[in-house]
Parts: C-alpha cells; structure tokens; sequence
C-alpha cells in the first residue's frame, strides 16, 4: 500500500529534518519582525500540518479562505542531501493565529496518483489511503523523541466544505483546545 | 509495496516540475559563467540521477569519488506548494564532465526503512524495492512527454565498488555511450 511508504517518506524525508529546527527558526523570525508587530501572541509555536480526507489542495492558502493570510515565510534551511548542496527547506507563516501552516506534500501525490490511469488506484480507495497516510504517520510521530510536541496533524473530514470559513474555523478549534 | 509509491512521488512531486525548466537554467548557469570558463564543451545538458542497487548514498558526491568536483548550483526555481510560498527546487553542477548530478532522494528513505522495525522490511527485501523504484520510475518516464530526453537514470551495481574511481567511471561511460 502506497500510503505507508509515503508516512515514511514524509517523517525520514521532511518531518525529522526541519521539526527539531523549528523553534529556533520562529525565534529568530520573531527577533527579525519585532518592529513591525509584537507577533506570536497566541499563536502556536508547531507546525500545522493539514490533511484534509478528500486530498483536495491548494498551493495557497489564502485562496482556500479569506479568513487566512499569508504573512512571511520563516529563515530558510539549507541542508546539503543526495548530492543537491544546500538543498532548502522553508515554512510559511499565516495569520490565522500567527502559525506555520502547511498541507502534507504526499496527499499531492496520492490525489494525482488517482488520475493516473497506470498508477493503480482510483478515487473511492484514496479515501482509504489518505486515513492510512494519517494513522501511519501519526504512529511513527508519536514514536519519535525529536518532533515530540512540534507538530499538530489536523485531519479535515470534509462535511462542512461548502462553509466558505470551513479551513480557518478547524485550524483555529485546533489551536485553541489541544495547545 | 513502497518502491510504487515512492517512484511516483519523485514523478509527479520533483522530476515533473524540475525537468521542463532544466535547459533554462542550464543557459541561464552558462550565461553567467561564460567568463570563468567555457562551459559544458561535452557535458551533457540532462539531470543525472544516480540509483544504486545496493541504496548507499553519501551527501557530497566528492566523498564518494576525488575525479567528481563540486562546481556550483543552478539558478534556484521557486514554487508555491502546497502553502508553502515560493518553495526552492535547485541542482548542483559537478566537474566529471560538467553535469547536474544527484542521487534519486527516495532510495534514502528505503535505507532508512530498512534499518526501522517498524517500518516493515529489512535489507534482502531493500535491493528488490530499489530494483522496483527504478523500473516503476523507467516505466512512467518513458511515458511522460515534458520529461523526454532530459534526464538519465543511472543504475550502479555494486559489484565494482572497491574501485575509488567506480562512481566518476559509471557516470563517464554512460555521458560517452547514450548522449
Ligand atoms: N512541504 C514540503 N517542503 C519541503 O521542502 C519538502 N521536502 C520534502 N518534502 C516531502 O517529504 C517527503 C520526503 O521527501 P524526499 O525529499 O525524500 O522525496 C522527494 C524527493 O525525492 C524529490 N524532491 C522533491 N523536492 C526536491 C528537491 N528540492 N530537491 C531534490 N529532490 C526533491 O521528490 C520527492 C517528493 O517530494 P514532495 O512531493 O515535495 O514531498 C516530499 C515527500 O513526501 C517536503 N515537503
């Protein structure tokens, strides 16, 4: 099953790299942004990481709900890997409650693999495969020492989509119960 | 099984998006480096993605080889995905004979796999899943139009690996016998 190898891929390949450097990076974007506004105040210092179950994804999130705005993106990473020297790695800052917020790469990749005819799966067992993307990773996370409270996995059931707030309203009941 | 998933999510999530735009960068590179040294005399204009059998990977190619030099990047491609604004897509020119080189960054995932227990599978299975990842991604290259001509998978066998020179060696003959 592609979900699992793709958990994986995303805790070994992404998560375990720039989990245990976010916190420096929030501190020095907070020292850099000091004059422009006293930032971060109930935000939360974790990377939020969405997956909706219908893999549906847009490059921008301020497209997805008016109520998001994309503020600046965090200092770069650059981390020399397979031979690319000084590959970077960069999270974007968005004001919902001042938070860095992202999709899950790899729901990308299962929503395009479902149109590709040679790719093996269709659209009812990507459902299947996307929970199991998120239990998997959920797993291997809460296995691991380094990214221990420094991320938050939001899974967005999609019966509320046609709210046009639907995506701020679940980040922000996020934030508020469980930080 | 993880080598399907994986070779399509290099396909659609890195190669799909990178390879259109590398004879742009390569001109763009030459262009600014024209002063320094006439470049790319036999080199070869195609990303060069290493897959070794056997899925070792360092993260300097000079480590691997003292012929393979560090030369400098090509200009970096930004990309909005997936909420992250203005993601960085970069390749790193090396002097065997002038050519963006790396390894395919999926086969680190499957080393690290197979040293998890949980992640399922160990080393006699890992050859057969890099074996899997490179003729499912031979299959759906071959397939994709916009990739054509603009990539070369190198598949190293590690029988000759005692050889200092063994990676330099792979490279030349495959830039001297297909190009
Ligand atoms: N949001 C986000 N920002 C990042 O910088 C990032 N880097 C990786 N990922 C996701 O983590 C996982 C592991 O990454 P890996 O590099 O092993 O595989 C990557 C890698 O093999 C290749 N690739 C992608 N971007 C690059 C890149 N910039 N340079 C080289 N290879 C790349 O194509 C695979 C799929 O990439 P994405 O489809 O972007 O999702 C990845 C993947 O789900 C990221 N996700």
């Amino acid at each position: 099953n592609v979900a699992h190898g793709l958990a994986w891929s995303f805790y070994l390949g992404y998560l375990q790299l720039v989990l245990p450097r976010l916190e420096d990076s929030i501190a020095a974007f907070c020292a850099s942004h000091q004059a422009t506004r006293p930032l971060w105040g109930r935000g939360s210092r974790k990377l939020h990481i969405l997956i909706p179950l219908n893999a549906n994804i847009s490059h921008k999130l301020e497209d997805e709900d008016s109520n998001i705005c994309f503020y600046d993106n965090l200092p770069n990473n650059e981390i020399d890997r397979v031979g690319v020297r000084g590959r970077v790695y960069k999270h974007s800052i968005y004001r919902v409650h001042d938070c860095a917020l992202e999709y899950a790469t790899p729901l990308l990749t299962l929503y395009r693999m479902s149109q590709e005819r040679s790719a093996g799966f269709g659209e009812p067992e990507r459902r299947q495969q996307v929970l199991l993307f998120y239990r998997t990773l959920q797993d291997i996370l809460d296995q691991s020492l380094e990214c221990r409270n420094r991320y938050k996995l939001i899974l967005l059931r999609d019966e509320r989509e046609d709210d046009p707030h639907f995506l701020s309203k679940a980040i922000l009941r996020h934030l508020e119960h469980q930080d």
